[in-house]
């Protein structure tokens, strides 16, 4: 289950909270998986006291637009530690959608690559088993079929440390790459922190989710919880 | 097995200070819920009389919403978003799938927070842990008096720190931040947040 809170000494309007809080749970705690289940207590709640002598915030306010986008970085950074700490992971992913034909396809895709077991168990055994990847890719519940052109998608995995190169090519405008340096990729999925991209090359919008592997330890924490 | 790489998570994530927003108060206590004794019960208190508060949430989008989802929606639609002054919240038990019942006993904690701070319709409701199971309202009820009557609330650093403790399931590590911002007129304000979660995480709130 996920459960937070976040609380502010300025003082914000309602209506204006809501829709702060609204948008950045949309790109900060309904973008991250641990094992794809989701809770029947999920709850994100936000306080707003405004200690602060100043000027209420509404949504006509001209600080609006910049206090939703602190907080929405603000619960990036608290979501991705609730990732950090799945049951008996070991890896930290982030899965970036980009040049996608529309945002919530983006994020349609972004979620089945995180939410594939395979791919995560995969990731767990630092096995470069992209085929996976596609795979989850491809089946993903699309609301537009135009977002996905398999003639033109890259497929990479990228480094986080500083390591060259970054990027390791999978797929490169739809054609599979069948002789990846699997000295690289063993190099990139050995870190704590990696990063998946997938470049559909259909539109400008981006999604990013976040994610993590499965392990072993994650069926002996969940096989017996209630006792 | 290869990709097993023991790190320290705490010592990673978990921050040693922070300066937190002006106007909150912090309680916690083990009420007992948890079997081994740990941390299970916090209460978050708005103290600051200037003006109203505002407060928003989302919540599960999962046709079995658990009491203190219902209960905490119903609060805030009554309330309109403001004048919640305080949030209760256990971990242990998710009173949730607990019927008829279970919507007593959220509504218990939260007529204990309310007449604790005086105030109606001011106090949200959290829960989780083992779905399907009926929480301890003796122990609850206990906790809540305890935090209140022995004025275990605070501002400082260790109380934020117990209270994300407090709300943690089978997390390794409470999860807190704090920052500091300041918007172009000059004026600087504080946000911190608590989170838990490390299983049975794939939320769509709305």
């Amino acid at each position: 289950t996920l459960l937070g809170f976040i609380v502010t000494d300025l003082p914000i309007e309602s209506k204006a909270l809501q829709k702060m809080l609204t948008f950045a749970t949309t790109r900060s705690f309904n973008c991250i998986s641990v094992d794809g289940d989701m809770s029947t207590n999920d709850t994100i709640c936000m306080l707003a006291n405004g200690a602060i002598d100043t000027k209420e915030i509404n949504e006509d306010s001209k600080d609006f637009e910049q206090v939703k986008l602190q907080v929405t970085e603000f619960a990036q950074r608290l979501a991705q530690l609730v990732v950090r700490d799945g049951e008996g992971s070991t890896k930290f992913v982030t899965v970036n959608v980009k040049n996608a034909l529309h945002f919530e396809d983006a994020k349609i895709i972004a979620e089945s690559i995180s939410n594939s077991m395979l791919v995560k168990t995969a990731l767990y055994g630092q096995d470069a088993n992209w085929g996976r990847i596609l795979c989850a890719i491809g089946y993903a519940k699309l609301n537009d079929l135009k977002s996905l052109d398999v003639n033109k998608i890259n497929v990479s995995f990228i480094a986080t440390d500083n390591s060259e190169p970054r990027e390791l090519k999978l797929v490169a405008n739809g054609v599979p790459q069948l002789e990846i340096d699997e000295t690289r990729a063993s190099e990139i999925l050995a870190l704590n922190d990696l990063e998946v991209s997938v470049d559909l090359g259909t539109g400008d919008q981006a999604a990013q989710f976040w994610t993590c592997d499965l392990s072993h330890e994650y069926v002996t924490i969940n096989g017996d919880y209630r006792s | 097995q290869r990709s097993k790489q023991l790190i320290d998570k705490y010592a990673l994530y978990v921050p040693k200070t922070g300066s937190f927003p002006k106007g909150f108060e912090v309680g916690y206590t083990a009420s007992g819920v948890k079997k081994n004794g740990s941390l299970d019960l916090g209460v978050i208190l708005n103290t600051n009389k200037s003006r109203p508060s505002t407060a928003a949430a989302v919540f599960t989008t999962n046709k079995f919403k658990a009491a203190p989802v219902l209960t905490s929606k119903k609060v805030l639609e009554t309330a309109r978003g403001k004048n919640i002054n305080a949030i209760v919240v256990n971990s242990g038990c998710a009173n949730s799938v607990t019927g008829d019942l279970g919507m007593k006993d959220a509504q218990v904690m939260i007529d204990l927070v309310n007449d604790k701070i005086g105030q109606k319709n001011s106090t949200l409701v959290m829960s989780t842990g083992v779905i399907g199971q009926r929480l301890q309202m003796d122990k609850i009820s206990t906790g809540i008096n305890k935090i209140f009557g022995e004025e275990k609330f605070g501002s400082d650093f260790n109380s934020w720190l117990n209270v994300a403790k407090s709300i943690c399931t089978t997390d390794t590590f409470p999860k807190l931040v704090t920052s500091r911002f300041k918007l172009p007129s000059g004026t600087e304000y504080t946000l911190t947040g608590m989170a838990k979660g490390a299983g049975m995480i794939c939320p769509n709130m709305a």
